[in-house]
């Protein structure tokens, strides 16, 4: 990404998570989608900071960056699906869920959420096959309640 | 479902 786009994306995606919003900011939501499956390096950047922002100890901040997850998911196209797929990111989400790294001082309605979207994602994207290895691991160690 | 090594990705975080 050149500096000014580098810019403009982290400002976008920033403004979609900010802990200041009274709501859910749909515009920047859809707008830092849009700008992810544009950029060429989009894709892994835009997972690098949501891993980050989904690990915030603040409900509100990881809920806001799971919905911008959750959206890009549904709108952005394979490129994202396939950084997604990566156990590098997938690491990152289990980290929270797991009592063993973040998942004790996580906020149950964070962990249920990433679980939710991980089901989501088994089932709508079955060539994914990391994304249905990590959950399944998931619900032999029990995290998983069915 | 055996996931092949992907040279560019780590490997599943066991926990």
């Amino acid at each position: 990404l050149s500096p000014a786009l580098d810019v403009l994306f982290l400002e976008t995606f920033y403004k979609a998570t900010n802990p200041l919003n009274k709501d859910l900011d749909w515009d920047g939501i859809n707008a830092f989608c849009e700008q992810l499956n544009k950029e060429l390096e989009g894709p892994p950047l835009a997972t690098r900071l949501l891993a980050h922002k989904i690990q915030s100890p603040q409900e509100w901040e990881a809920i806001q960056a799971l919905t911008v997850l959750e959206s890009c998911m549904k709108s952005c196209g394979k490129r994202f699906h396939d950084e997604v797929g990566k156990f590098r990111f997938l690491n990152e989400l289990i980290k929270v869920v797991s009592p063993k790294y973040l998942g004790s001082r996580t906020p149950e309605k964070v962990k249920s959420k990433i679980l939710e979207l991980m089901y989501s994602w088994t089932l709508g994207l079955p060539h994914e096959v990391k994304i249905l290895e990590a959950y399944q691991m998931l619900k032999k160690q029990g995290i998983v309640k069915c | 479902t055996v996931s092949f090594h992907d040279d560019s990705d780590e490997d599943l975080l066991n926990v």
